[in-house]
């Protein structure tokens, strides 16, 4: 069985590392509840990437 | 032909002196070369142009090639006949409004010895206001009927009143012979070999000789397949064509017997047996590609459901049915990345399941095949499994299937233990604990989640997904959504496919928070969703299969459409929800479970 999302076009911009692997013709083991992406709308509000973060 | 040549080559004797094998014998014999020049005049068939072998009546085996050439009826009206012969029958097509109807319809039939031998044609008027009224029928043993001296390449037959058998109705023109066993052994050769040659180029390398075997539920040693493959490779660069190689293993066959199961229907051959093996191989591979001229008689279910070419139930339940292809369709292994682990994982899928679904996905062969009812078989199937997956003694399968899947099944998440199932299908959709799957940014909906454990594929346009993943020709999103709900920032939109293996948890969940607006149901068929037929051009379905579409409205994203499609097996769809209720990402949207 599958589940396929359309979104309108502009209206998300989906995670780089899902799009690059797709872009191999690659697969990604996902789960529920993992990120997809971020509203097109919501780009200007910049969420916090934790691998950049650091203690200050 | 060369005949001398056959008979040396062949394992049948030939005939011991009984009355009846000699007369077969010469009856095969003069009849073969009239039927040979009768099929060379273009009279239709088969396209065969074997010359026929002598066979021995006492260990009669054969394919018997049954032509319906034509009729005279008494009236005027469109005409069918139909041959019913052991447990099957066949059909040709409607005639021309005429009291001559012509069908030149061949059907191939299996004789044996202590097989069937009559053969019942009936003969239907066909019209609007009677459908398919039987006028007449005729009888004929076609043991006997070979066994004749015949003067003619056609026998005219009387065709006799349902009502009264003293009364004839007709005449109908039919003709029978014997194909040359050596001839249907390469033939078949042939076909099956061509199964494997995925770029169709005409030559084999050694690995896709290699998955042939394998299928063919033969553990001929990885020796012994080099040598034959050696044997045929003669300028030794590392291809064979197919030819050469039909020819090898028709000889090979009969010193030492390659094929242990018949790939259609799974049934067990008899090593000993070896023209009766390649006989029924090629009856089966007739069926199931529509070959004929004549039609029906079409794969039974447990047909369906045993051998590689469809075994259906098998593909629910394989490991590797689940994974993608390495480099398109041409690829037998399938690379996934695990996203949490970060690791990618290769796994390599079973060359059975390979096969059968190139053969029926990706080949000509296939298309035949689905052309010829596998839509209805796998709907039928489907509903079947359905039913048997919700029955109270499927729950005995629940145990082995979570052994199968060991490791990849983590049933501590379930929410409740195994023994509260109380059927399969309870168990296949089961719930998990709260909190067993965490949301991402749970108070954002500005942020999209994945809807299902899956493997997922994600594009920005529709375009990249054509360029990267699905290549059914007539793949679109308006063909995916449907007139109703399908608009411009759709069809120029991204693309997420989550696709869920038989092992995966089977609820699919909100990837955005909003209202749902409306459920469209999309009748349709219930093929595999398989990267193997997403991959083909042949293939398309995920605009051809069941699904339902929603579509839910968003401040964030607009309008979703999320589509939730059935595949073979799993085929039934169910939602939680309701048309104007209003979600959040990550709730349960909905489940697929066996059934149609």
């Amino acid at each position: 069985s599958t589940v396929i999302c359309v979104f309108e076009k502009d209206s998300i911009n989906i995670d780089e590392d899902l799009l690059a692997n797709s872009a191999r013709s690659l697969e990604t083991l996902v789960s529920v509840g993992m990120k997809l992406g971020v509203s097109r709308k919501a780009s200007d509000v910049v969420l916090p990437n934790l691998e950049t973060c650091s203690i200050q | 032909g060369n005949e001398s040549s056959k008979e040396s080559s062949s394992p049948f004797p030939e005939s011991k002196g009984s009355s009846l094998s000699s007369r077969l014998k010469d009856r095969l014999h003069l009849h073969s070369i009239r039927r040979h020049l009768h099929l060379r005049h273009g009279s239709g068939g088969s396209g065969s142009s074997a010359v026929r072998k002598l066979l021995d009546a006492d260990h009669f085996a054969g394919i018997a090639l049954l032509t319906l050439l034509r009729a005279e009826m008494e009236f005027k009206d469109k005409w069918l006949a139909c041959v019913s012969f052991g447990e099957q029958t066949f059909r040709t097509q409607i005639s021309d409004h005429t009291d001559k109807p012509i069908w030149n319809s061949d059907k191939k039939l299996l004789l044996e010895k202590d097989g069937p031998h009559v053969a019942r044609i009936s003969v239907f008027e066909t019209n609007k206001l009677s459908s398919n009224k039987l006028i007449g029928y005729c009888e004929i043993n076609l043991l006997e009927f070979l066994t004749q001296g015949m003067n003619s390449d056609f026998e005219i037959i009387d065709l006799l009143d349902p009502s009264s058998s003293d009364l004839v109705v007709g005449k109908i023109y039919i003709s029978c012979s014997v194909e040359d066993p050596i001839e249907t052994e390469t033939g078949f050769a042939r076909r099956i070999l061509s199964i494997v040659d995925y770029n169709q180029d005409g030559n084999l390398s050694f690995s896709e000789f290699s998955d042939l075997i394998n299928a063919f539920g033969n553990q001929l040693a990885a020796e012994k397949r080099e040598e034959l493959f050696k044997a045929a490779d003669k300028n030794g660069d590392g291809v064979v064509s197919m030819d050469e190689l039909a020819a090898l293993l028709t000889v090979q066959q009969e010193k030492e017997p390659i094929m242990t199961c018949c790939p259609v229907c799974g049934e067990s051959l008899d090593v000993s047996d070896n023209l009766n093996n390649i006989i029924h191989l090629t009856l089966c591979f007739d069926e199931g590609t529509g070959n004929q001229v004549m039609t029906g008689g079409f794969l039974t279910d447990s047909q369906a459901s045993y051998g590689w070419i469809f075994k259906l139930s098998e593909w629910a339940h394989y490991s590797s049915y689940d994974v993608g292809l390495k480099s398109g369709s041409s690829a037998s292994h399938i690379l996934v990345f695990d996203r949490r682990t970060k690791r990618l994982l290769e796994e390599l899928i079973d060359g059975k399941i390979v096969l059968s679904m190139r053969a029926i996905y990706q080949s000509k062969m296939g298309l035949g095949l689905i052309d010829k009812g596998a839509k209805e078989l796998l709907q039928s199937i489907s509903e079947k499994q359905g039913r048997k997956m919700s029955s109270v003694e499927s729950a005995k399968d629940i145990p082995n299937f979570v052994d199968f899947f060991k490791g990849q099944i983590n049933l501590a998440e379930a929410k409740h233990p195994l023994e509260h199932y109380k059927t399969f299908n309870e168990f296949f959709v089961r719930e998990l604990k709260p909190g067993a799957r965490p949301i991402a940014f749970m108070e954002r909906d500005d942020v999209a989640v994945c809807a299902a454990d899956c493997r997922l594929m994600a594009f920005k346009s529709v375009d990249d997904s054509l360029r990267f993943w699905i290549k059914g020709r007539k793949f679109s999103i308006k063909g995916l959504l449907g007139q109703e709900v399908c608009s411009k920032a759709f069809v120029d939109g991204s693309l997420v496919i989550f696709r869920l293996a038989p092992q995966d948890y089977h609820r699919f969940h909100l990837p955005v928070s909003g209202t749902i607006e409306k459920f469209v149901d999309i009748p349709g068929c219930l093929y595999t969703v398989n990267p193997i037929a997403v991959n083909s051009k042949y293939c398309n379905v995920f605009t051809e299969n069941k699904r339902v579409v929603s579509i839910i409205s968003t401040e964030d994203f607009g309008k979703v459409a999320f589509v939730a499609i059935g595949a073979t097996m799993v085929g039934s769809i169910t939602f939680l929800k309701n048309e104007g209720d209003r979600v959040k990402k990550g709730e349960q949207f909905g489940y697929f479970s066996f059934g149609g």
